[in-house]
């Protein structure tokens, strides 16, 4: 899985 | 954070809030719905799961709870308290038009082939389209409360600011993420024509009402 994906918006 | 998406989130917020207020003190919710409600509950569940895997901040963390109790606050009103004033006879949009082909579109373009990630992906395409039920009801009915276009107006705003907002992060940081900008661009299309309406009625001072 690709650790680099984060969402930080809403 | 910039201001545009601080003042997205805020308008987002108030947008919430004066649903939930507006059926809280008329203790009605008539004109509001029902569909639209539980498709915005399953968004942002669908999309804070991440609430129980990892912290981003305070303020992230704390508008997301804030968003999700308030949407479920506003559906368990609609269906369960106030349920003799829900106008279910007008709100009769077939959402599995909606979930279905949102669901599969998720499964194919992604940026990450895992649950977590894909129930992210359908929350962002589920979002874009989750208000066309509320709109369809006005087109059926002909007319919308003025308060209901007030909530309509800060949920249209909330996308506007964030296409501003994408377009800031793109220039000064970098960051752009295709799947929330064309299904936020999308998402802010469907309300164009409910701005006119906005702007050329509501704003003057009369009722929004669409010829017969």
């Amino acid at each position: 899985a690709d650790e680099s994906v984060s969402h930080d918006e809403l | 954070m910039n201001i545009f998406r601080l003042t997205g989130d805020l308008s987002h917020l108030a947008a919430i809030i004066i649903l939930l207020l507006k059926i809280w003190k008329s203790r009605s919710c008539a004109g509001i719905s029902g569909k639209s409600q539980v498709l915005f509950a399953l968004v942002f569940t669908t999309r804070y799961l991440d609430l129980l895997t990892s912290f981003i901040s305070l303020y992230n963390t704390t508008m997301k709870v804030i968003y999700i109790g308030c949407s479920y606050a506003t559906v368990y009103l609609i269906y369960m308290k106030l349920k003799a004033t829900y106008d279910g006879n007008h709100d009769t949009f077939r959402v599995e038009f909606l979930i279905v082909p949102v669901g599969g579109l998720a499964f194919l373009v992604n940026h990450d082939f895992s649950p977590l990630e894909i129930l992210w992906t359908f929350s962002i395409y589920l979002e874009s389209v989750a208000i066309l039920p509320q709109l369809f009801m006005i087109s059926k009915t002909g007319e919308a409360e003025t308060i209901t276009t007030h909530y309509l107006f800060f949920l249209g705003l909330y996308r506007a600011l964030y296409l501003i907002n994408w377009i800031w992060r793109f220039y000064f940081e970098g960051f752009f993420d295709m799947i929330a900008i064309v299904a936020g661009v999308v998402q802010t299309i469907l309300y164009c024509d409910f701005f006119y309406l906005y702007v050329t009625k509501v704003l003057k001072g009369k009722k929004l009402s669409l010829p017969a």
